[in-house]
């Protein structure tokens, strides 16, 4: 996946079989991100790999203040990456399961 | 706990922790 600077990891074990999971994203070069960023730490929440759009999350962390508009598709991607990740994992581990 | 939370208006939560400095060393 392409470095944007933001960090996107799995914040509990994945069972394969949930479709939430916690997921932990940090910023890892500031000086990738277009807009200034304020220093908050690591952000955890949880995502229906189902259901859920990461762009949606993204925009709600920048609604919520942990990043500039301006970085909301940055944000966006680095989940995305993670997500599909994620997804391609389970479906590795399901073929070889059969 | 350092950890804050942070809930969104669309009821998402977000918990906000010190980044793990372990998995940055990784790099």
């Amino acid at each position: 996946a392409e470095d944007t600077g933001v960090r996107v990891e799995l914040a509990e074990e994945d069972d394969g079989q949930k479709a939430s999971i916690a997921l932990k994203l940090w910023v890892e070069d500031h000086k990738k991100l277009k807009g200034k960023y304020k220093e908050t730490g690591a952000i955890e929440f949880t995502f229906d790999l189902e259901k859920e759009v990461p762009e949606v999350v993204a925009q709600e962390m920048v609604e919520s203040g942990f990043f500039h508009e301006s970085d909301a598709k940055t944000v966006g991607k680095s989940l995305r990456d993670r997500v599909a990740l994620i997804k391609w994992r389970r479906e590795r581990t399901a073929s070889a399961a059969l | 706990s350092a950890a804050a939370q942070v809930v969104h208006s669309a009821g998402r939560k977000f918990i906000v922790s010190p980044v793990p400095e372990a998995r940055l060393k990784e790099q």
